[in-house]
């Protein structure tokens, strides 16, 4: 709101946004909710598959899943209200920058807290599945990452207001227009609230949903930090064998 | 923009994640 329109005004448009990128995110959101409760977790020797696979092989597999995934994220961004308008320069910088968060967040909704599995490569998967890639530590945050997004229980809605508004981040280096930015990452943040309390979501809601953007950080630092680390002692897997849009957002 | 080619494609495209 810019202060002017009446509170009917703001809820009207609080609506309409929440509407718009609730949309955006269920058309680009790459699995749905109901195909995945179909799905089962891997058997123990296919476990054991993915555990005796060259640490090389199981990063490029897992780099590859990771690319497909952002490429869904880059679709959404697209679809949010604003983002086009925004220049060239910042729609990179906010997608170098937040893509694998919002990859992260969306993460809740293909994980399974009962079992803490998370669905990868056709199957529910737990942490023991990634044990060749040799980072133990991040596979390790992430799913606790991933646990305590799950114990919030959000609603699509909630997920795609969130994911926005990390995507909408006014604080990444780089920026030209840091203030259009910051305009639209608050318009977001306002819907956000709108619906958690529309919602009828606990007060501390909106406040525990900020603490997470310093965890999603921290985990994005760990993994380019675990990327270099792999690099320096594969660089030519890296090199020929990676997505190229992988190298670009991660290893430029 | 040659430093981000692919990012820089997929954001000038019209595709929809059905054809990625």
């Amino acid at each position: 709101s810019n202060g002017d329109a009446s509170p009917t005004a703001t809820t009207a448009a609080h609506d309409h946004l929440a509407q718009i990128i609730s949309k955006s995110h269920l058309e680009t959101c790459q699995y749905l909710r109901e195909e995945l409760q179909e799905m089962s977790c891997f058997l123990q020797e296919e476990v054991e598959k993915f555990q005796n696979k060259p640490q090389e092989a199981m990063w490029q597999l897992c780099a590859v899943k990771i690319t497909d995934a952002i490429q869904y994220v880059v679709e959404f961004a697209k679809r949010i209200d604003g983002f086009m308008n925004l220049c060239q320069n910042d729609q990179i910088v906010l997608l170098k920058a937040g893509s694998l968060e919002v990859i992260l967040v969306r993460m809740c909704r293909v994980f399974d807290p009962q079992n803490n599995t998370v669905y990868f490569d056709g199957k529910f998967a737990g942490p023991d599945v990634f044990k060749s890639l040799g980072c133990d530590d991040l596979i390790a945050s992430v799913f606790d990452f991933a646990k305590s997004m799950c114990s919030l229980h959000l609603e699509e809605e909630e997920i795609a207001l969130f994911s926005a508004s990390v995507l909408l981040s006014a604080d990444r280096s780089w920026l030209r227009d840091k203030l259009q930015v910051e305009r639209l990452q608050q318009k977001t943040e306002s819907a956000l609230q709108h619906v958690l309390q529309k919602n009828h979501r606990d007060d501390g809601l909106f406040e525990k949903l900020r603490t997470k953007v310093s965890a999603l950080r921290s985990l994005c630092a760990l993994h380019s930090q675990k990327l270099s680390a792999f690099r320096a002692v594969y660089p030519d897997t890296v090199r020929t064998l990676f997505p190229p849009l992988y190298k670009e957002l991660f290893a430029a | 923009k040659e430093k981000h080619k692919i990012l820089h494609q997929l954001l000038q495209n019209s595709t929809s994640p059905g054809d990625l």
